[in-house]
């Protein structure tokens, strides 16, 4: 038996939004420390890493491990019918072929419940493990997914070249050509709005913009975003949840 | 132009 108890609805409206333009379908899988997934993209270029720890939720258990197939878009959809600040449960039993949704209403005296069917889904998963990390990056998310947008208008890759006190973002383009440079700041008063560059070893590292598009769909779910960047390896892109992460993995662009 | 690389060029099946 799976049951957790969300605080507020927006938590996992925002976690789904987040993912299921990149993912169609995936396998929350769920254990007593919480429910994670991973999934990779159609083109296997993207890859989502989702933990919800169990401290994220007001109540949770889980007795026995158990995966659950589920249709994000479907998924979405009955989300959508809660309020944001409707208390929000999912549960499952141990052999479940529905995934039990239950909203309420916080003022009203009002509860909602939903079954949504579940999915038999048979992924490969890809063995991600520790990376080592040459250059992390960590600024507010709502700037960075400014910069993705407005650069992508001038190009399908997105350069970003990490220095030691500098991290820039360039697109070259039919059109033009432009550059977003940032530097570390530390604001005391908005501790949110400061910008750390950590760099051991120099990057230049191309990515696809059309799948920056995808990941900065997770813009509401923190207000900052660490970027961890190697040479020559896939970047990671990491969003904090309040206990846990929705990180991406993305597969760079290298020069033909 | 570039060329788009793919995870399974970086990571392993589980």
């Amino acid at each position: 038996m799976l049951e957790g108890k969300f605080e507020e609805a927006s938590l996992l409206k925002k976690i789904v939004e987040a993912m299921k333009d990149c993912v169609s379908s995936c396998n929350f899988n769920c254990t007593e420390n919480g429910i994670s997934v991973q999934a990779v993209d159609n083109s296997r270029v993207l890859l989502i890493s989702l933990l919800i720890e169990k401290d994220t939720f007001e109540e949770y258990r889980c007795d026995r491990n158990i995966t659950l197939g589920v249709g994000l878009g479907s998924l979405s959809k009955i989300i959508g019918n809660g309020a944001n600040s409707d208390y929000l449960t999912i549960s499952a039993d141990d052999d479940a072929d529905k995934l039990n949704i239950i909203f309420e209403d916080k003022v009203k005296d009002k509860i909602s419940e939903y079954n949504l069917k579940l999915l038999d889904i048979d992924a490969d998963l890809l063995d991600v493990g520790p990376m080592d990390t040459d250059a992390t990056i960590t600024l507010p998310s709502a700037d960075f997914a400014k910069i993705c947008k407005d650069m992508k208008v001038l190009s399908e890759s997105l350069q970003i070249i990490v220095t030691k006190d500098s991290a820039l973002f360039q697109s070259v383009g039919d059109i033009g050509t432009g550059n977003i440079v940032i530097r570390p700041k530390t604001d005391i008063d908005h501790p949110e709005e400061s910008v750390t560059i950590s760099l051991d070893k120099p990057i230049d590292l191309s990515f696809g913009s059309k799948y920056l598009s995808d990941i900065i769909k997770a813009t509401s779910l923190s207000q900052k975003v660490t970027i961890k960047l190697t040479d020559q390896s896939p970047g990671v892109f990491e969003y904090k949840l309040p206990s846990g992460y929705l990180r991406f993995y993305l597969a760079p662009k290298f020069d033909e | 132009s570039k060329k788009q690389s793919s995870l399974a060029q970086f990571f392993g099946k589980t």
